[in-house]
């Protein structure tokens, strides 16, 4: 599923 | 991806890469706090347990590697390869202090209670408190290398262009993540007053050092 939004950044 | 968190990113690697090289250039860790390092590397590692669970981009899962690599090749040049070198008098700053707080506050404050979102929020409030021994470690020796200075800046750089981006992402994604902000705001106020020091004296050719 679509990762969390936060979760795309380093 | 915006200009700021690709720069932020970049700033982050250099940093990491700069600190490997000194360590490893100089084949000494005066200086550096050990606890420090061992608390990025635990950063990271709460971070990034994702890594092979949830691929995001080449780009993304290349930069995790790198960050992981480094963080624990550092720790390892400080702890073991370099040990004669680490200036344990210097660095002792209680971790104790923060990663006990740290870690209570990542199980009361988080988006989510599963075992994943906690470990992540807890990376998030570390890092924003991790360079404090590094930070305590100059105000007790009274000064700091000028390689150490650019890292510390390009670290503090990195988190600051990161709130930039939160901006952006705020106004053309409609995103946002509070705990990642305040714990950004966090970490970049605790650069400030080294900002202060780097940019009237280290940019002016000065050595950083401190009243005593």
């Amino acid at each position: 599923e679509e990762p969390a939004a936060g979760k795309d950044e380093l | 991806m915006n200009v700021f968190r690709l720069t932020g990113d970049l700033s982050h690697l250099v940093a990491i890469i700069l600190l490997l090289l000194k360590i490893w250039k100089t084949r000494s860790c005066a200086g550096i706090s050990g606890k420090s390092q061992v608390m990025f590397a635990l950063v990271f590692t709460t971070r990034y347990l994702d890594l092979f669970t949830n691929f995001i981009s080449p780009y993304n899962s290349v930069m995790k590697v790198i960050y992981l690599g480094c963080s624990y090749a550092t720790v390892y040049m400080i702890y073991m390869k370099f040990k004669a070198s680490y200036d344990g008098n210097h660095d002792t700053f209680r971790a104790e202090f923060l990663i006990i707080p740290v870690g209570g506050l990542a199980f009361l404050v988080n988006h989510e209670f599963t075992p994943l979102e906690i470990l992540w929020t807890f990376s998030i409030y570390l890092e924003s408190v991790a360079i404090l021994p590094q930070l305590f470690m100059i105000t007790k020796t009274g000064e700091a290398e000028t390689i150490t200075t650019h890292y510390l800046f390009a670290l503090g750089l990195y988190r600051a262009l990161y709130l930039i981006n939160w901006i952006w992402r705020y106004y053309f994604e409609g995103f946002f993540d509070l705990i990642a902000i305040v714990a950004g705001c966090v970490q970049t106020i605790l650069y400030c007053d080294f900002f202060y020091l780097y940019i009237t004296k280290v940019l002016h050719g000065k050595k950083l050092s401190l009243p005593a």
